[in-house]
């Protein structure tokens, strides 16, 4: 864009490519070329485009779930999402994060079904220096989390991470575990989980949407984490499911270390999406 | 369920008896909501269009046999769609032969992003094989991940297929030793799961030359998330610039993504696709088919 003297109908064309190219969903990549083609002179573009898209981010804080009204510890957390897009990974990682503000952490294997799921997931314990609730392999995973719920009552501690096997939202019976899994931690501790979280693939399409409305409908997502920010994909994404569904993004991964997640910085993410 | 653009096409071309730029606009831009919707890159959407609309315009009429044996003509909007699909199969690529099953020493290398499925598609295209008469050898050469040696051990165990893992803590070395070990046991295809990386981390892709290097594969295999957007093409192109690759494995498709980003990983690269996965179950892996895609993309 730079030293384009006007908006002409290439310009918007690249800039139609652009938005396109950022995975929007393809509602809000029309709402932004919207603000491109109004914002006057090609300069200024690049700023209104961020302005609005912080808008449509900012516009989810504060939904019920950013703040947990916990009745007192332990404040549980289910982490959910498709295959492979980093939750096992994601969950050692908050343990860390948790442990670094003084949090006593359990963690609850609840993916009783895919192969060494569990033996990943107690690397990752022992990464973040924490405790691992586990089942036997094959297992029922409510119970599980029924369990490490049920030790952390016992133990005073401050923060359970639940993680759940991979799932694709088209499988009705998997997806209806996942409900079944809430449920039963909800049993045990009213209130609980206090926050669900979704976690998405940055290179993920225009299905990451879907996603969102699908495990909303199984499990309420409270907020979602974008892992693999480090690669090329800017994970623009999210701007179609804020606008879409409403959830705000709580966490980012930017790479497979023990200190690559960290809390979402809206201002950051909008510059770099539109760069 | 008939996508937009094809039911779109039904309403406008009704009763029409040829095609015109007028009555094509519709359709057509009906099917490229469709088609952005199903992740396929921009640029291929408006290269797509171009090619429908010169193969209607350009069409003869068509005749077919109907009722009673009497030669009627094709409906238009039938037409449309025919050229839809006709023009993204050949965009897809007609029906690459899979990997096939085969008697003697070759290594196959499967490599991609973080969480694509390459263990799980290992694991599979051990199993196609075995089930083809071949004796293969699967290679935990994933020496970063947590438990990826264990993962690959259980999946090993049960499909009943051999798994090399260990003596080194260097993935090249693991992969030397493991075609060494095939060798002298006579085993036939030896297949290598590879870390997943990002194609721009300088050095996990020189540990993918030092792979390849130590174990030259005779086939190496991009292992793609079905669910990828339009990074796809950036993603393919980068480790199409480091590797040759020679046949794409699309993962996850029994999920409901459209899939788009295989056409633009497919232009972007030339590279044919081989294989899907259907499933997280080992006999989920099917050979690749054209129409399935295409229809599947075109929504
Ligand atoms: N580069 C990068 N890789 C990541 C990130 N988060 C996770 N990964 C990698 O993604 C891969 C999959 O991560 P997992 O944590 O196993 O994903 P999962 O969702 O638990 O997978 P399933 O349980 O099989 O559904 C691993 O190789 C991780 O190291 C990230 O932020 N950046
Ligand atoms: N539903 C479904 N799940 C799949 C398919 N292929 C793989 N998976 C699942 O996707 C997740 C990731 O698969 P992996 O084989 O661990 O992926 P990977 O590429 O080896 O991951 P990294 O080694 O961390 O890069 C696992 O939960 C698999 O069971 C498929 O076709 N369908
Ligand atoms: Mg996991
Ligand atoms: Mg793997």
């Amino acid at each position: 864009l730079h030293g384009r003297r006007e908006l002409d109908a290439k310009t918007l064309d690249e800039i139609e490519n652009l938005l396109f190219g950022a995975d929007l969903g393809v509602r809000t990549a029309d709402d932004l070329l919207g603000i491109a083609r109004d914002a006057g002179s090609p300069d200024r573009v690049k700023e209104r485009l961020q302005a609005r898209a912080l808008e449509i981010l900012q516009a989810t804080e504060g939904e019920p779930g950013s703040d947990p009204e916990c009745g007192g510890p332990p404040r549980v957390v289910l982490v959910v999402g498709v295959n492979g897009s980093g939750k096992t990974t994601t969950v050692g990682r908050l343990a860390a994060l948790a442990r670094t503000r003084g949090e006593r952490v359990l963690i609850a294997a609840a993916d009783t079904f895919r192969a060494a799921a569990i033996d990943q997931l107690a690397v990752w314990a022992e990464r973040a220096g924490v405790e691992l609730v586990r089942g036997s392999p094959g297992g029922d995973p409510a119970a599980v989390a029924f369990d490490a719920v049920e030790a952390a009552l016992a133990r005073g501690v401050d923060l359970v991470l639940v993680d759940t096997a991979g799932r694709l939202q088209t499988h009705a019976g998997l997806m209806d575990e996942l409900t079944k899994i809430s449920r039963v931690i909800g049993r045990k501790l009213p209130g609980a989980p206090h926050e669900v979280l979704l976690v998405l693939d940055a290179n993920t399409g225009q299905n990451a949407i879907r996603q969102a409305h699908e495990f909303s409908r199984a499990v309420g997502v409270t907020g979602i984490v974008l892992a693999k920010l480090d690669g090329t994909a800017k994970g623009g994404v999210v701007l179609g499911i804020a606008q879409e569904v409403g959830i705000p993004v709580r966490f980012v991964g930017i790479g497979e270390g023990l200190r690559d997640l960290c809390e979402f910085d809206a201002e950051a993410f909008v510059r770099a999406l539109f760069a | 369920t008939l996508t937009r653009g094809f039911r779109e096409a039904r309403d406008r071309l009704r009763g029409v008896t040829s095609f015109s730029e007028d009555n094509l606009a519709e359709p057509l831009r009906e099917i490229r909501m469709s088609l952005l919707e199903a992740d396929v890159d921009l640029t291929e959407v408006r290269t797509f269009l171009d090619a429908v609309k010169q193969r209607c315009l350009g069409s003869e009429v068509a005749l077919r046999t109907g009722k009673r044996g009497k030669r009627q003509r094709v409906s238009l909007s039938d037409r449309f769609t025919k050229a839809c699909y006709e023009e993204l199969c050949q965009l897809l690529g007609a029906d690459a032969e899979e990997v096939a099953p085969r008697r003697g020493a070759r290594t196959l290398m499967l490599l991609g992003l973080q969480g694509t499925g390459k263990t799980s598609s290992a694991a599979k295209l051990a199993l196609h094989l075995k089930k083809g008469g071949e004796r293969p050898l699967l290679v935990a050469a994933d020496v970063h991940r947590p438990a990826a040696i264990e993962q690959l051990r259980v999946l090993g165990a049960e499909i009943e297929v051999e798994v090399f893992h260990g003596g080194s803590s260097d993935a090249a070395e693991v992969c030397r030793l493991a075609v060494a070990h095939a060798a002298e046991r006579g085993l036939d295809s030896v297949i290598l799961d590879t870390a997943g990386r990002l194609q721009i981390d300088e050095n996990l892709m020189d540990e993918l030359d030092r792979i390849a290097e130590a174990a030259p594969p005779d086939l190496s295999l991009l292992v793609c998330d079905a669910m990828m957007g339009r990074e796809a093409v950036n993603v393919a192109r980068g480790f199409a610039e480091r590797r040759r690759l020679d046949g794409l494995v699309l993962t996850k498709l029994d999920g409901d993504s459209r899939g788009g980003a295989a056409l633009a990983i497919r232009q972007a690269t030339g590279v044919p696709i081989r294989f899907i996965s259907v499933g997280e179950a080992p006999d989920r892996l099917e050979p690749f088919q054209a129409e399935g895609l295409a229809s599947r993309i075109l929504g």
